[in-house]
């Protein structure tokens, strides 16, 4: 699938 | 296009929807459970396309043969708009750890595409009532 999502690293906390 | 060509090795639960259920006044925490069927220690992280609207525990590690974590995803609170379907989406990234891992930064950004497997899921909010 062809995501155009830009993902970035999960936080651990904010 | 998709880097990827490893099919995910590790099996999700669930597979493919994050479901967060409301009020959303305060934060919402889904489970996302990560198992390990293969005979080999994988290394995983999670990434999100919203990473301010979610704290993410463990957002990486190591999972050994056979075993599973739980991940909590906690979706912080917001003025939940019922119009506005979620966008957000995460990816469950993994990588089969080498034999020694110095340095699990380099570890990933040495990485090859075709060794890299990733899996995506959606985020689907929910209301009470819905």
């Amino acid at each position: 699938i062809l995501s155009e999502d830009d993902f970035y690293d999960a936080l651990s906390q904010t | 296009a998709n880097m990827s060509k490893l099919e995910q090795i590790l099996i999700l639960d669930p597979p493919t929807d994050l479901k967060f259920k409301g009020p959303f006044t305060d934060v919402v925490t889904a489970n996302l459970k990560l198992m390990n069927p293969s005979d080999k220690r994988v290394c995983f992280k999670v990434k999100t396309t919203a990473p301010r609207r979610y704290c993410v525990r463990p957002n990486s590690g190591t999972i050994d043969p056979g075993a599973s974590i739980n991940i909590s995803v906690m979706l912080q609170p917001f003025d939940y708009d019922p119009n506005e379907k979620s966008k957000h989406k995460f990816m469950v990234q993994t990588i089969f750890a080498p034999t020694t891992i110095t340095d699990t930064e380099a570890m990933w950004k040495d990485a090859k595409p075709d060794e890299l497997m990733d899996s995506k899921l959606r985020c689907v909010f929910e209301l009470p009532s819905e």
